[in-house]
């Protein structure tokens, strides 16, 4: 039988540090203080672990559950759009992706639509030999719809299981560049209906506050269904995820875990909120 | 904005008298929050509300002025002089080709900047020659080659290793009468200890004048870690701040230069080649109180 206590002001002050310095962010962490003031005021605890529990069930409440998986075979082609902004890992998230699918057996064909950025098609070119799955691009300079629309047709006409459309990065508060990701998106939904079956929106792990901004925006002008989170193979602990899954109810739905083929998983709940307290 | 928050709270406290910490705290309660939403480290910030109270207390109340206003003008002047020195010129060599080296993270903007910094240099009277020494990412070199054209600026490449290949660029730059050589190196994780090792073997074959820390505006929380580490294995000389076109309130800004001492000398300011900004300490600071 423990003698108990009741939380000491210096682990308050250590829980915190621990949740601000993971980007959970200052409103969230001050709630979550608070609620858990207000839960144990008085109460006498054993040791810190107990609270240290105690929040990680809070944390798997507010996040919610996770829709079933993504179902690549229920349409064919399943056409994927990849997007977000600059840097993030989408053309990378787009060659992992593609491995795997691959590796389930289904027929796969990429677009590249970034028809901006320097090298960026044959970048996804790279990355479509390594897979061993098809490509359709275009040169630099032709618009982005058209190499979408082209892949869409291709998709089409090549019996493909699941059509990955890879995007230019580009900034959500730039207006110009988010109506051009709306003409890739509306092409594509004329071009076959019901596409993109899925919006993977892809966003670096070290991204502090401004993710929320950023998947507001995307979400309003391209439907945003889910998240890829890169780069968690480093010291970032993706805290922002939280907040983007609990209050902007998109599911975060793999993750990114280096710069090899292979480093791509589907993200687990528990080990996303065990990893912001260690 | 926070200078209005602040102002609505420290409005209780009309009249004379002298700024003391009970009638400050909530005012800086304010702040903080302003700074942590605005992604200040949690610890630059705690450092940061220290020096800012200790400035603020006993000052008396000035008439005519809110106790709000006075706590925010500590704190704007505090902050600008904290990342302060906004003309910090690149070290250029006396003697021999100048020659730059650009680190960071994976995706920070590093190729792009490269580019731009070569741009700019050349805009001065320049004659700069970029070196694709990422020889690990899909298409690097390709990416910098692409970007030398369109600049109409040589590109070194070869296929060697990263450490070698720099090392036969500025001996090629020497023999062409380049006056400065660009060093565009692959991304990489500060805790990824064989790559970090490949950076210090670069620096210590070739002796840059300058290594600038390529870092993404949007970054949260792990600025700091990822700043102090490059900065403790590269010593390097000033931090490039990328994508500050965003509605990023930037205050990794501040966490990187309160952890690292280092000035932030450069600005990217979008995708095209000629968006590179000289750092502006007023500017960062108006934009992080938001
Ligand atoms: N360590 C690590 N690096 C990653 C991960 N995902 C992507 N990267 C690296 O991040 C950098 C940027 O990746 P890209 O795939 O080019 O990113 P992007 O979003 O397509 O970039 P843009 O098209 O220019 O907007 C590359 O160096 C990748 O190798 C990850 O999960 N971990
Ligand atoms: N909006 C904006 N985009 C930028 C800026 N600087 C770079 N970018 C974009 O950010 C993305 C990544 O740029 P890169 O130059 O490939 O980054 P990197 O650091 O070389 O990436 P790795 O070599 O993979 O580590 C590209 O889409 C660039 O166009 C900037 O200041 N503003
Ligand atoms: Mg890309
Ligand atoms: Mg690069």
């Amino acid at each position: 039988v423990g003698l108990g206590r009741t939380i000491d002001d210096d682990f308050l002050e250590e829980l915190q540090s621990t949740l601000l310095s993971a980007d959970v962010g200052a409103l969230i962490t001050t709630k979550l203080i608070a609620k858990l003031e207000d839960d144990w005021v008085g109460k006498k605890i054993d040791d810190n672990e107990q609270i240290i529990n105690y929040l990680k069930q809070e944390l798997h409440h507010t996040m919610g559950k996770n829709p079933p998986d993504i179902d690549f075979n229920q349409k064919k082609p399943h056409v994927i759009l990849v997007v977000g902004v600059n840097g993030s890992g989408k053309t990378t998230t787009i060659g992992k992706l593609a491995n795997s699918l691959v590796k389930d057996g289904k027929k796969v064909l990429l677009g590249a639509s970034d028809t901006f950025r320097a090298a960026a098609a044959e970048q996804l070119e790279v990355w479509a030999n390594r897979v061993g799955c098809q490509i359709v691009r275009q040169n630099e300079g032709a618009a982005p719809a058209t190499v979408a629309y082209d892949a869409a047709e291709a998709a089409l006409a090549r019996d493909i299981d699941v059509l990955i459309i890879d995007t230019a990065g580009r900034l959500h508060n730039k207006k110009n560049l988010m109506l051009e990701l709306e003409k890739v998106f509306n092409i594509i939904n004329k071009k076959i209906p019901g596409a993109p079956h899925e919006v993977l929106m892809v966003i670096d792990a070290c991204t502090g506050q401004n993710a929320l901004n950023q998947v507001k925006t995307f979400k309003k002008d391209v439907k945003v269904t889910g998240i890829v989170a890169t780069k968690l193979d480093g010291t970032a602990k993706g805290g922002v995820l939280l907040a983007i899954q609990r209050d902007l109810g998109v599911p975060i739905r793999y993750i990114g875990t280096g710069e090899g083929i292979e480093d791509f998983d589907k993200f687990d709940k528990n080990t996303f909120i065990d990893a912001l307290f260690s | 904005t926070v200078a209005q928050g602040i102002n609505n709270v420290l409005d209780k406290f009309k009249g004379r008298g002298t700024l003391n910490e009970e009638n400050i705290q909530e005012g800086l309660r304010e702040i903080r929050m302003a700074l942590l939403e605005a992604d200040v480290s949690y610890k630059v910030a705690k450092e940061f509300i220290k020096k800012v109270t200790e400035k603020a207390i006993g000052q008396e109340v000035i008439k005519n002025i809110r106790p709000g206003q006075q706590i925010v003008k500590i704190v704007n002047d505090e902050l600008v002089e904290l990342m302060g020195g906004d003309n910090q010129p690149i070290n250029y060599n006396k003697k021999n080709a100048t020659i730059i080296m650009m680190v960071g993270l994976q995706g920070a903007g590093k190729t792009t900047t490269t580019a731009k910094l070569a741009m700019k240099l050349r805009k001065e009277g320049r004659k700069p020659i970029m070196v694709a020494a990422d020889l690990q990412r899909p298409a690097a070199v390709e990416q910098l080659k692409t970007l030398g054209r369109q600049l109409n600026i040589e590109v070194f490449t070869d296929e060697s290793t990263p450490v070698r290949v720099c090392r036969r660029a500025v001996k090629y730059a020497n023999e062409n009468n380049f006056d400065t050589i660009l060093f565009d190196t692959a991304g990489r994780l500060h805790i990824d200890d064989e790559l970090m090792k490949e950076l210090e073997k670069i620096k210590k074959k070739t002796s840059p004048d300058e290594i600038l820390f390529v870092c993404d505006s949007m970054v949260g929380q792990d600025a700091v870690k990822s700043a102090q580490e490059f900065n403790n294995r590269l010593e390097f000389n000033g931090v490039i701040l990328t994508k500050l076109d965003s509605d990023t309130r930037g205050g990794a800004a501040l966490s990187i230069r309160g952890v690292t001492g280092k000035p932030i000398k450069f600005v990217g300011m979008g995708e095209k080649l000629d968006e590179l900004e000289a750092f502006h300490p007023d500017r960062m600071t108006s934009r992080i109180l938001g």
